[in-house]
């Protein structure tokens, strides 16, 4: 009922709601963020609660980015320049993203670029 | 990423989604996936954004993420946003920002943007096809009434083409991978012709969260990319989040 090589394609799937089973690894969990709170203390109980997944996350970016430039310059280029554009960055986008940093202990630059990723990688 | 938006012969719209991430960034050998996607899996979260203890709307974000990329707006309209892959990519746009020509909007700030403050379909139609961007897109929008349901192809500066649901046609859903639809996909990456085959094969009548799930359930459209799947009902104000996991044999994309 399948092949193998590209283009993959199974027999349309039945049955698999409520999800279980291989294809389903977990619930996702549900928090709340106040719009009324200032933009930096938004992503607190989100950040306090995810630290050392984003962080694993954002370590997995900087060794990709070692193994293409293993000099180790473009983190250096991301952690020293890449904070000034956090100023260029609309309200309140830019305090969030400096408020995440504050919270995860992650760098800033390093969180800025995870928060442009998109507009990096549609090339 | 899939996206599809689908109506119901009593009128009801439900949109829903495959978020895929990370291609050709890392790949794990032992354990047969992406790098990155794998370690995305954790971080997904669904958000309640409330304004004087009211919810404004609902997202699937990954935690330290301030964009959307996934979102309703309870009883007005559903939203979520696939990759469109360019030249004319978003490093031009992120080049015109550095260089202090700011006048696009990053993508998924127009997104939050629009859940946070559009109040219709139509305007949030209009703020998604007119706004400049710093990247390429496709929109995916829903609304709340017949036949609201559109996928907006977005240049960095204009909409193109737009594929509007048509149910009175027979157009009772459009489903969006990450090519243009006048275009075919690349046949190394047709996600779209086994969806729309397990749609056809769904039929009208019988859409549900239940048959859409197993519609994004069905390899390719489930794939070592897929971090989650988003199930929306815009009437409801419902939204449903899954991680999902692509066990062997599985396509890479």
């Amino acid at each position: 009922t399948a092949q193998y090589v590209p283009p993959f394609t199974e027999d349309c799937q039945t049955g698999m709601y409520p999800p279980s089973g291989p294809t389903f690894k977990g619930a996702v969990t549900w928090y709340t963020v106040d719009l009324d709170l200032p933009p930096s203390e938004r992503w607190k109980g989100v950040i306090t609660d995810k630290q050392k997944e984003l962080a694993s996350m954002i370590q997995a970016i900087k060794d990709l980015a070692d193994a293409f430039v293993p000099s180790g310059r473009l983190i250096d280029l991301v952690d020293r320049d890449l904070p000034l554009m956090v100023d260029t960055l609309p309200y309140p986008f830019n305090e969030e993203i400096r408020g995440i940093a504050t919270a995860s202990g992650v760098p800033l630059g390093e969180v800025v670029l995870f928060n442009i990723f998109y507009e990096i990688f549609t090339v | 990423c899939t996206s599809l938006v689908a109506e119901d012969p009593d009128g009801n719209l439900i949109h829903a989604r495959n978020l895929d991430f990370g291609l050709f960034m890392g790949w794990d050998l032992k354990n047969r996936s992406w790098v990155i996607t794998e370690k995305l899996k954790p971080l997904v979260v669904n958000i309640e954004f409330t304004r004087n203890n009211h919810t404004v709307f609902k997202s699937t974000n990954f935690a330290g993420y301030v964009g959307m990329l996934t979102g309703i707006r309870p009883h007005m309209f559903t939203l979520t946003m696939n990759e469109r892959f360019s030249l004319d990519g978003g490093y031009i746009g992120i080049l015109e920002w550095i260089l202090g020509k700011r006048d696009g909007m990053w993508m998924s700030f127009l997104t939050r943007s629009v859940l946070e403050n559009a109040t219709s379909y139509a305007e949030a139609k209009k703020l998604l096809s007119d706004t400049k961007l710093l990247a390429p897109a496709y929109f995916i929008l829903g609304g709340n009434q017949t036949g609201e349901g559109c996928i907006i192809t977005r240049s960095r500066t204009h909409s193109i083409n737009p594929l509007e649901l048509d149910p009175k046609k027979g157009r009772w859903y459009v489903l969006e991978t990450n090519y243009d639809h006048w275009k075919e996909p690349l046949f190394l990456d047709d996600r779209r012709t086994p969806a729309m085959k397990c749609m056809n094969q769904t039929t009208q009548t019988s859409i549900s969260f239940k048959t859409v799930y197993d519609v994004l359930s069905t390899k390719p459209v489930l794939n070592k990319l897929t971090t989650y799947t988003t199930l929306m009902d815009v009437s409801k104000g419902k939204l449903e989040s899954f991680i999902r996991d692509c066990p062997n044999p599985c396509m890479p994309w």
